[in-house]
């Protein structure tokens, strides 16, 4: 079954020589008519000894062939082009087989035959998840004895952690050696993890790196209630009905000041302070991604504005270049 | 100055060139997917048609590590780009720290093989926190050098 899925030659690139490369499908759940979809890399060093790890990237939504494959930590790069690769200088498979798996159903190649899988959460993750690893085991017994290393970064601060706790379980619980897994440890990088903690954590790193003045940074930190409302849920769409007259108030000025913080920030690269976007598609689809989850965090509503702005530079430039011709 | 030749510049219109390739029938089939010429929508790196749970994203996984730490069976590694602006270095630092855990070692820099700065590291009993000096977000892609220095070290057991 290993072998059906074995990739021999990647486009643009040519034959696969230093590594063994595999991508298919595994059933999670075959009743739902759901499966999930892997590229698997080994390591070029030592399959053998060196230790599997699963990476997975955030969204929720996003593929973790798009970014960790593709873009991050796989053995290729895009070129420009979009049709032809280049070599990673610092792939994980110099120390690692790697696993990269597109979840939950519905992200990436990744499927249901039940349309109502489309609304998930963080429980049946982890439980398809490991349902993969079990499966992949089987397809791949060679490395049921390889440490695991679970890893991933943004959203994957819910996935790594849940998945582990939900192996850990299930290891306890385990009926038979076909259960288990030989989970090492964990990596994740930039995680949402806290969304109080988070949002705080956004807004004082924007005042301290000088991108908010310090009258929005203050009147977010007063107005915004980063307890009771999670990562800054503003606006009137989460006032109660009845929404009391101490609330009320705050709720709108913290929306205010949110609002203008995006207007300082101005279109900035919200993944990497200091490098430049994309032009003219600003928009990184991680973050759209995690804003649409999150809703108007004042992350998110930078994200969006970012967007807008971009898009409206656009016009203008087109509008421009209009005139002039 | 971004050059293909450079594979290690930061490149902000990768996704568009990932969903090119990806989108490429002859991508499609040699990687076994079902293929999307056929389905009738494009590969994109992120998907809006999950709808995932609210609460669950608004959800704190602290409790979460307290039960994988009181596992005791795991090591566990908490990296940070610290010019990232979404989901910074800051607030991470904040909520590692709030677990409690007993220091095993102090905060310090930690150096690439280059000898620079790498970012800086402190140990704490079943976790290790790291920040990785100007990465952003996506810090294997945007500090490829340092993020395997840290990863090779981490699973080797190295300090």
């Amino acid at each position: 079954a290993a072998l059906q899925d074995q990739v021999t030659s990647m486009p643009g690139w040519g034959p696969l020589k230093s590594f063994k490369m595999f991508s298919g499908y595994i059933t999670v759940d075959a009743a739902a008519g759901r499966a999930l979809f892997y590229v698997f890399v080994e390591s070029e060093s030592d399959p053998v000894a060196d230790p599997l790890m699963l990476w997975l990237n955030g969204g929720p939504g996003c593929s973790s062939l798009g970014g960790g494959f593709m873009s991050e930590l796989g053995p290729f790069l895009p070129n420009k082009d979009g049709h032809t690769l280049k070599a990673n200088p610092y792939p994980w498979n110099k120390k690692a087989s790697v696993l990269f798996l597109e979840s939950p159903a519905f992200v990436g190649w990744s499927y249901s035959n039940t349309s109502s899988d489309a609304i998930v959460g963080d429980a049946r993750t982890a439980k398809d998840s490991r349902a993969f690893l079990l499966g992949f085991m089987e397809r791949f017994p060679q490395f049921k004895s390889n440490d695991l290393y679970l890893s991933g970064e943004s959203y994957a601060g819910h996935y790594v952690p849940n998945l582990a706790r939900e192996i850990v379980r299930g290891n306890r619980g385990a009926r038979s050696p076909r259960e288990t897994l030989n989970l090492k440890g964990i990596l994740v990088g930039n995680p949402l993890t806290d969304t109080a903690v988070d949002n705080m954590g956004a807004v004082d790193f924007w005042w301290h790196h000088a991108m908010i003045s310090d009258e929005t940074a203050e009147g977010i930190r007063s107005n915004c209630d980063f307890n009771n409302i999670g990562p800054l849920l503003i606006g009137e769409d989460v006032l109660p009905t009845t929404a009391d007259a101490l609330t009320k108030p705050r709720v709108i000025a913290c929306d205010e000041f949110c609002d203008r913080a995006m207007s300082e920030l101005g279109p900035i690269n919200i993944y990497d302070i200091y490098a430049d976007v994309c032009i003219p598609k600003a928009a990184q689809s991680e973050a759209l991604a995690l804003t649409r989850a999150l809703g108007p965090t004042p992350a998110g509503l930078m994200i969006r504005a970012a967007v807008q702005l971009s898009s409206r530079e656009k016009q203008e430039s087109s509008n421009s270049a209009d005139s002039s011709s | 100055s971004l050059t293909d030749e450079d594979p290690s510049k930061y490149d902000p219109c990768v996704d568009n060139e990932v969903e090119t390739y990806m989108n490429l029938p002859e991508v499609q089939k040699a990687l076994h997917a079902n293929q999307t010429v056929i389905l009738p929508w494009r590969w994109t790196d992120c998907t809006e048609k999950v709808q995932y749970s609210r609460s669950d994203v608004l959800a704190s996984m602290l409790p979460v590590y307290e039960e994988l730490l009181a596992s005791g069976s795991l090591r566990i590694l908490v990296f940070s780009g610290d010019v990232d602006g979404i989901l910074p270095v800051v607030g991470t630092r904040r909520w590692v720290s709030g677990l409690g855990l007993p220091i095993k070692s102090a905060w310090r820099p930690w150096l690439s093989p280059t000898r620079q700065v790498g970012g800086h590291v402190i140990e704490y009993e079943g976790l290790i926190f790291a920040s990785v000096r100007n990465a952003g977000h996506m810090v294997p892609y945007v500090q490829p050098e340092r993020m395997f220095h840290l990863l090779t070290s981490f699973l080797n057991e190295e300090s």
